[in-house]
């Protein structure tokens, strides 16, 4: 099972709608997928159809209770081949109790690995932090997929996350390597976006997806009919993206 | 002084543009106005031509010295009567800090009341989370503005955001109030948007603000300049909402 944290602590740049249709796009493609949803507020568990506060079994009792394995929180989605491991507000008490633990940064990475073999793919939701619980799923994946929005504060934030997965690799995982960083939620007529996508592209290279993602309404749309753009209107430019952003991570040739 | 803390654990709602703008707005206006960065992130300090890694003296210090007052912080901006409480990252340091203090949610509060004879207005930005430092923030300031995007995610998590504020004024702060709901990011043309307004409207009545503040590409490119959208472009839609905000903010005369 090849894991990806979607992470990146500055707020709205689209990690939730990159976890989500990411997972889809893969599930789509063939490959047996699983979404885990990190964050408290629940916002990956809502776009999949689940209602947060009525899921019995999250990941929040498999981080805090080792006789709740990752499995009993699986849950169907609208498509076939991707699992759910959802969660809610409960989860924003997992910070406190994970700092009690001997083990705990290793304790996300502990429990997937007990269902490592049903999966091709793990995708995780994160929440706009560089917390314990966050540091749970890069350590847990072992892969990082930065999404950043094209905008001013969106560079300023990146070159700190990158200070942090350097940080990480050193203290904790040695193997932790950066997936690459997606620009996401760009318009294709401001100056302002194409002078950050050229920044970025110049800057930071071959760690930049070719994929980009722009800015749909279908994609703000998809999670209130509970579903990914993928399944909510195929042939949208939100779709299209996602699905090559899909064959660009599996390193299937790119169309550009 | 009237402290407002602007907070939503929503990412990307527009907590900082907001803080910036409208604190910027109540300057021109004529109020002695001092904006406070909470956020590690460091992007209010950004908006204000500030080098977060720079600045001496910060947030940080004053919370966890007791040897610093707010006061030696305090830095100049591009308009007279706004003064600036910069932070950097060194402020993720803060909730472990904060955590072993025995007045740990009142920290804030004590700081701000030595330097409260100054000001007028006292605006807080903060990070989209519900940590120890917010929670400083939301007590500290006794009143919260709640920037949302129109969009879905964005009203799941308002509920939520409202829960908290009840527990909050119950556990630490009777006196605590809502100064409003402000709509963010609002795009005229989309019905998504325009069906968010409405179940906003219909659903919270006089607690959101008539001021809708609609996307506009100057508020994302003042920041790269060092700027307020006020003094960048202050005839743009932008700066325009912003003044009406503060006008609203001010209970003077709300032009709709
Ligand atoms: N490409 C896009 N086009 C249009 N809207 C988008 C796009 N990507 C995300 N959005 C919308 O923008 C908002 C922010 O995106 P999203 O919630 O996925 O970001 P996030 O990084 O997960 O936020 P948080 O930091 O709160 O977890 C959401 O309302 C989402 O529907
Ligand atoms: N009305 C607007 N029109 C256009 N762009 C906007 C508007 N408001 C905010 N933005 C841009 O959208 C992005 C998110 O806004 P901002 O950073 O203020 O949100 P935030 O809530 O402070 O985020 P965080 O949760 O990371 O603190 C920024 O790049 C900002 O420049
Ligand atoms: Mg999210
Ligand atoms: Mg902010």
């Amino acid at each position: 099972m090849r894991t990806i944290a979607i992470t990146n602590q500055k707020g709205g740049c689209g990690k939730t709608t990159t976890a989500v249709n990411l997972a889809a796009a893969l599930a789509m493609r063939g490959y047996r997928t699983l979404i885990v949803d990190l964050d408290p507020q629940g916002h990956a568990t809502l776009a999949m159809g689940a209602v947060p506060e009525h899921c019995e079994w999250t990941i929040y009792n498999v981080i805090t209770r080792a006789d709740v394995p990752l499995a009993m929180t699986l849950r169907p989605t609208p498509i076939e081949k991707l699992l759910l491991s959802p969660s809610n507000v409960l989860l924003s008490g997992a910070e406190s109790a994970l700092a009690q633990m001997s083990d705990r940064e290793y304790v996300l990475r502990n429990r997937l690995d007990a269902v490592a073999h049903r999966f091709d793919y793990c995708i995780i939701d994160c929440s706009p932090s560089l917390s314990l619980l966050t540091l749970n799923a890069v350590i847990g994946a072992g892969e990082v997929l930065i999404p950043v929005q094209t905008h001013y504060y969106a560079i300023e934030g990146l070159r700190q996350m990158l200070e942090t997965v350097d940080v990480v690799r050193e203290r904790f995982c040695p193997s932790l390597t950066v997936a690459g960083i997606l620009l996401t939620l760009a318009e294709h007529r401001t100056l302002l976006c194409q002078q950050v996508e050229e920044q970025m592209r110049e800057y930071f290279k071959d760690l930049v997806f070719k994929t980009v993602i722009h800015r749909s309404i279908r994609l703000a749309e998809a999670p209130s009919a509970g579903q990914s753009v993928i399944t909510y209107d195929p042939r949208c430019s939100g779709a299209m993206e996602y699905t090559q952003l899909a064959k660009e991570i599996c390193y299937e040739e790119v169309r550009v």
